[in-house]
C-alpha cells in the first residue's frame, strides 16, 4: 500500500536535518559567529540491491552482494558522500579574534559506502 | 583544566548518563575527550576562555558576515569597506591584533620633525604552520575641526606615512623602512587601511585620542593578518544557498 511503502522510503539512507547550536554545548562564550549551523547527518538503510541514486561504490555493491550471501559480512553504510565548509569567527586561547574556514562541518549529500 | 565546563551543560550530562548507564566519572571522561578532539580539530590547543573585557573589532565582525553572505542577506549596505577579496583569496585564516598598550611610546626624533608614534603588535599566537600571506594596518582617524585646518598651509590634507622598525630603537638611532604612505583629507573621520604586508610595523595613537572614551576599544589601531595552514580552501567570499 501507499503507506507502506512511503514508510520503507523514509528508512533508506539520506540526510537528516541536526542544527548545531553552539550555546547548547556552552561554547558561546568563545564562538563569536555564528550563533550555530545547520550541520545536518546520514542515517538510514543501505538496502540490497543498492539503488543507483544512493551513490554507492563498486566496494559498497560488493560487499552488500556477498553480504546477501553471507550475513557476517558487514552491510554497506550510509555516510556522507559531500561535505562543505563553514567559517568561524571566535576568541582563541590568547583573548585574539580568529576568523577561520572549517572544511566539512556541513553533510552536503548522503549515500552508501 | 579540571574545572571547564563540558561540552554538554548540566541537565543534558544526566540525561547522557543515563542513557549509557556508564559511571558519572568515566562519562565526563569520554565527553571531555570528545571535546578535546573537536577543538584540536579546530586547531585549539585548549577550550579558549575569553576575558569579559575582551571586544570583538567590527571590522572582522563585517569581515565574516561578507564572507558568509550574511551581510548579502542583510541587504549588506551598513558595511563602508570592500571584501579584501585578493587577500582572503591566498588565506583561510585571519586574526586581528591590538597593540600592546603597555609598549606605546612618542618617539621624538633629533630633527624636529612631525611626531612618530610607535605600535608594538604582538604576533606570537600565530601558529607555526600558518604561513602569512599578507597584513594590514587599520587606522582610526579622527576629523580635524575646521578652524586649525584653515591655520594650516596644507589646504585640508595630511599624509601618513607608516613604517616598520627594523632594529630595535637605541637614543637616537631609528632603522626603518617605509611599508605605505596616503595622503588623507582632514575633514572626514574614517579608518585608513595600509598595505603592511612585507613587515609590520608599531604607532602609538593615544596622543590622537587625548581622552580614550569608551569607544577606544572600538577605534584603536588593528593589525590584521592573512594566512593558510594548509588545511583546506580559502575564505572566498560564499553566496548565500
Amino acid at each position: 500500500s501507499p503507506k507502506q511503502r512511503g514508510r520503507k522510503r523514509n528508512r533508506s539512507c539520506r540526510r537528516h536535518s541536526l542544527y548545531v547550536d553552539f550555546s547548547d554545548v556552552g561554547w558561546n562564550d568563545w564562538i563569536v559567529a555564528p550563533p550555530g549551523y545547520q550541520a545536518y547527518y546520514c542515517h538510514g538503510d543501505c538496502p540490497f540491491p543498492l539503488a543507483d541514486h544512493l551513490n554507492s561504490t563498486n566496494h559498497a555493491i560488493v560487499q552488500t552482494l556477498v553480504n546477501s550471501v553471507n550475513s557476517n559480512i558487514p552491510k554497506a553504510c550510509c555516510v556522507p558522500t559531500e561535505l562543505s565548509a563553514i567559517s568561524m569567527l571566535y576568541l582563541d586561547e590568547h583573548d585574539k579574534v580568529v576568523l577561520k574556514n572549517y572544511q566539512e562541518m556541513v553533510v552536503e549529500g548522503c549515500g552508501c559506502r | 583544566e579540571n574545572n571547564h565546563a563540558s561540552l554538554i551543560p548540566e541537565e543534558g550530562k544526566k540525561k547522557v548518563l543515563g542513557l549509557q548507564g556508564r559511571s558519572a566519572t568515566q562519562s565526563h571522561e569520554l565527553l571531555r575527550d570528545f571535546e578535546a578532539t573537536l577543538l584540536h580539530m579546530f586547531g585549539l590547543k585548549r577550550r579558549p576562555r575569553p576575558s569579559r573585557s575582551t571586544a570583538v573589532p567590527q571590522y572582522l565582525l563585517d569581515l565574516y558576515r561578507l564572507q558568509s553572505g550574511e551581510a548579502e542577506e542583510a541587504g549588506g549596505q551598513d558595511i563602508a569597506f570592500e571584501y579584501p577579496e585578493r587577500a582572503a583569496s591566498r588565506a583561510n585564516t585571519v586574526r586581528g591584533f591590538h597593540h600592546e598598550e603597555h609598549m606605546e611610546m612618542i618617539y621624538a626624533p633629533d630633527d624636529g620633525e612631525l611626531t612618530p608614534l610607535r605600535f608594538l603588535f604582538n604576533l606570537s599566537s600565530i601558529p607555526e604552520d600558518e604561513l602569512l600571506s599578507s597584513a594590514e594596518l587599520r587606522l582610526y582617524r579622527h576629523q580635524v575641526n575646521e578652524d586649525n585646518v584653515t591655520l594650516s598651509a596644507d589646504h585640508g590634507l595630511h599624509r601618513i606615512n607608516v613604517y616598520e622598525v627594523l632594529k630595535p630603537p637605541r637614543q637616537g638611532q631609528l632603522i626603518t623602512q617605509l611599508l605605505d604612505t596616503r595622503l588623507v583629507r582632514h575633514n572626514a573621520s574614517r579608518w585608513e587601511s595600509f598595505d603592511v604586508s612585507p613587515a609590520v610595523s608599531a604607532l602609538d595613537s593615544r596622543s590622537l585620542h587625548q581622552e580614550p572614551g569608551e569607544d577606544w576599544e572600538q577605534l584603536r589601531p588593528l593589525l590584521v593578518t592573512f594566512g593558510h595552514d594548509g588545511k583546506g580552501h580559502p575564505l572566498t567570499r560564499r553566496s548565500k544557498r
